[in-house]
C-alpha cells in the first residue's frame, strides 16, 4: 500500500459517500444515471469474485464489500424506492450502455493477463469500469445545470483513478516485476473521459458559478 | 505462462 493507492482509494470512498448522501438526504436521484451505477455494479461484481477465495486483508476486504454493497444499494434506490425513484428521469438517461457491456467483454476475451475465468472478468471489469462513467456525463451535458452533490461526486470519481495511475508509476520504479499494463492504460484512459468534465468544473469554481456543461 | 500478480488493489 502507498499514499497514491490510499489517497485514491480515500477518494473513490468519499465519491460514493457523497453519492449515499445526496440520495438519502433529498431523497432525490435526480441528475444521477442509473445506467452508470448499473454498470458501476457489474465492475465490482466482476472485479471481486475472489471475494471469499483470496484473503488479501482486512482493509480489502472491507473495502471491496463497501463498494459491491453501495453500487448495488444505489441501483435498488434508484429502481424500486418508492419516492427516489420518481425522481429518476429515464428520457434523459438514454446511452446504450449494454454496448460497453458487450464491447468491453468482447475486448476482454482477446486482451488479458491469462486466459482464465477470473483473469477475463478481471480485464472486463477493468475495461468497463474506463468508460462506465459514460452515461453519467452524456446526462449531465443533457440535463444542463449540474447539482453540487452530483458535480462533487463525479469529480472525486474521476479523480481517485487519477491518484491510482499515480500509484502505478511508484510502484514500477519502486516493485521490480510490477506490470499492470492492462490497469495503466485503461486508467488512463478512465481519467481522459473526465477531462473536460474537470475543465467546466474549475471554471464554475473559480468564477464561483453553477456548473454548467455545454450541451 | 507466469502467473499473473495477484491482484492486491480495489
Amino acid at each position: 500500500m502507498n499514499i497514491f493507492r490510499f489517497a485514491g482509494d480515500m477518494t473513490h470512498l468519499i465519491s460514493i459517500l457523497v453519492l449515499l448522501l445526496k440520495v438519502y438526504a433529498t431523497k432525490s436521484c435526480s441528475g444521477i444515471s442509473l445506467k452508470t451505477q448499473e454498470l458501476y455494479g457489474i465492475v465490482f461484481l466482476a472485479r471481486y469474485l475472489d471475494l471469499f477465495t483470496d484473503f488479501i486483508s482486512v482493509y480489502n476486504t472491507v473495502m471491496k464489500l463497501v463498494f459491491i454493497g453501495s453500487s448495488l444499494a444505489i441501483v435498488w434506490c434508484m429502481r424500486f424506492h418508492r419516492v427516489v425513484k420518481r425522481s429518476y428521469d429515464r428520457d434523459v438517461d438514454t446511452f446504450r450502455h449494454y454496448f460497453l457491456v458487450g464491447g468491453c467483454f468482447l475486448l476482454a476475451l482477446f486482451v488479458h493477463e491469462k486466459f482464465s475465468f477470473r483473469e477475463v472478468f478481471w480485464a472486463f471489469s477493468i475495461y468497463l469500469e474506463a468508460v462506465a462513467i459514460l452515461p453519467q456525463l452524456i446526462l449531465l451535458q443533457r440535463s444542463g445545470n449540474v447539482d453540487n452533490l452530483t458535480g462533487q461526486y463525479v469529480l472525486f470519481l474521476g479523480a481517485y483513478r487519477g491518484f491510482y495511475i499515480l500509484n502505478w508509476i511508484y510502484r514500477y520504479f519502486t516493485e521490480d516485476q510490477f506490470s499492470r499494463w492492462i490497469s495503466c492504460v485503461s486508467g488512463l484512459v478512465q481519467t481522459a473521459l473526465y477531462a473536460d468534465f474537470f475543465y467546466y468544473y474549475f471554471i464554475s469554481w473559480k468564477n464561483n458559478a453553477k456548473l454548467k456543461l455545454p450541451a | 505462462t507466469k502467473e499473473p500478480l495477484a491482484k492486491d488493489e480495489l
